[in-house]
């Protein structure tokens, strides 16, 4: 599978719906210091179930929500959406026949929030399961944070070892 | 399980031999385990010898040797189970003009396996690229999405 | 003694309110006391906006925008006490082109009041320094000085 | 005052002997990946009594003395100089009516080591007293070591202070 699109919206500095058409492939996110990308990964991350508010550089999972800017002011939700294509191999259980399917997660400044599987509520068990096999979602070499790259050198070898169990 | 992890560190012991070398243009590297009696409990260490020079204690390694070194690690475990997409943010920062180059033709060789989405600020590095998506805060504070050229 | 502490804090603050702004093309930042009572046990906190944003946590910004931070903060600090020399090991691998060319004029400035060594490997930095000093090894191991040319 | 010159032996990746003559103003340091670019660092550092190995990378002191290559046999001893102008500010004590003054400091294989000042034998502490009031020896805003600039920002607000005192 591959990821077709990304849609952020409301989530850190993308107050305004951005869509992101990826193809298979490399894809280059390019821009001047601040200006979002890293804020990319941290959507991708976050749609897909990312628990800690600390991984995403935040003090409080809130902190995802366009806070506003010195001329705009906050909103009150955070939505990504990402949509994948198949290609080949298809999705687990009851999407086996589809194509593709988009997931959809969203969190209120109340502290509500939501996962949906096309347009369906569903649980983030639901959307963990969607990657059991394929392990896209397994954090540790599907994302390589800004300056992170070095920690596999420094780490002690029993979390090196986290490393070759995720890819058992 | 026991038989499980051990065959699977042997792949990407295998891949990880191959890889840094042609990574980094010479020298060797290789995984170990910290304990062989404890499959359930060992711990995993890296061995690793750039071109020409001694085999050392990882710390004293350079950034950029660093940096390589855990990139050879990472491609290794892609090779033996690629996950559907890959997330990389700038991890050509610290590289010279020669690992950049070697990174990226490894990089293209790897996207046979796996998208790879990579931010970075190096022109080599998006040449290299399929495609690229140019983010902008043309109003601060507000990214955007805009096509871009590279001249 | 508290008077001291105080006293520095304030300069440091007063010069981090400047540096900060000229250094990154707008925006602002100061520093704070985590506990104005108490002087002797008092932390430092830095509150920081770039241009244009709302002032957020600093675990927020971007990796270009907290290495400007720490790079106005270390400026701060040389300008109340200058230490005769100051080694810089690629601080400027994180920044963009905008940011890179207002760091190097900063460079400039402060190189009145000390000694400033600098690793890089980028082209404008390179250009700022008065000297360059190549390192290489033609051999592998073995690190030699050379002249360097910059095209 | 500032480094006049800066000369390496046996230290680290600079078997030969090795002489950068510095002058005031912005000198760069330019090289490929591990030519031994941030080991110049490492050089002033040691030189001028640095103790904690961890801050050198390695993991014991020894660690600093060339280890060899794969063509090249090891060295039995480490030595770096430093040459220090006066530059109009007079060194403190002893050497106040020195233009220059130069540290030397020594390690052998055997664990010995030794520092000098202008060829005589000194102690670490005569080393530190030449820097008291220029702060020359202040790790943390003399030295930003690759990869730490980020500490400033991530480190506790405590931890901050310190740098506030070293500037008092
Ligand atoms: N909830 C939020 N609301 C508004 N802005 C936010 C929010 N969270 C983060 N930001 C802003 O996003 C910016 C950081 O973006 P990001 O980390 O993506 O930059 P970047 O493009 O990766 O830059 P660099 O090249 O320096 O790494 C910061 O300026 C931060 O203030
Ligand atoms: N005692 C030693 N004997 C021989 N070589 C050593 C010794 N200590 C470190 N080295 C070598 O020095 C090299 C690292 O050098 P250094 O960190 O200065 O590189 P660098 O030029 O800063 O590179 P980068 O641009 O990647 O940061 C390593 O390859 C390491 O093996
Ligand atoms: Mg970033
Ligand atoms: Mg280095």
């Amino acid at each position: 599978m591959h990821i077709r699109k990304l849609e952020i919206c409301g989530f850190k500095s993308f107050p305004d719906r951005t869509a992101f058409h990826f193809g298979p492939g490399i894809s280059g996110v390019v821009g001047p210091n601040g200006c979002g990308k890293s804020n990319v990964v941290d959507a991708v991350k976050w749609c897909l179930g990312e628990q800690s508010a600390k991984s995403l550089r935040g003090g409080s999972m809130q902190d995802v929500i366009f806070a506003g800017t010195q001329a705009r002011t906050q909103m009150g939700m955070a939505e990504v959406s990402l949509t994948f294509a198949a290609d080949g191999v298809p999705f687990p259980g009851e999407f086996a026949h589809h194509e593709e399917i988009r997931i959809t997660r969203r969190l209120f400044r109340d502290g509500g929030g939501e996962y949906r599987i096309n347009e369906a509520r569903a649980r983030l068990r639901d959307v963990q399961d969607l990657f059991l096999d394929t392990g896209a979602n397994n954090r540790m070499y599907s994302f390589i944070e800004q300056g992170r790259i070095g920690q596999i050198i420094s780490a002690r070898p029993e979390q090196r070892r986290a490393l070759i169990e995720e890819a058992a | 399980c026991r038989e499980r992890f051990r065959d699977t560190f042997d792949q990407v012991d295998r891949n990880f031999r191959e890889i840094y070398p042609s990574l980094v243009g010479g020298g060797s590297a290789r995984l170990i385990l910290t304990d062989e009696e404890d499959l359930l409990e060992s711990g995993v260490d890296i061995m690793v010898q750039p071109p020409g020079k001694k085999l050392q204690a990882l710390t004293l390694l350079s950034g950029g040797e660093m940096a390589m070194t855990a990139i050879a690690l990472i491609f290794s475990l892609f090779k033996v189970k690629p996950s559907p997409f890959c997330l990389l943010d700038e991890v050509d920062a610290p590289l010279d003009e020669g690992n950049g180059a070697r990174f990226n033709r490894t990089l293209q060789q790897m996207s046979e396996l796996s998208q790879f989405i990579v931010i970075t600020h190096n022109k080599k590095t998006m040449e290299c690229a399929d495609t690229l998506y140019g983010v902008t805060m043309a109003v601060p504070g507000v990214s955007r999405l805009v096509s871009v050229q590279l001249d």
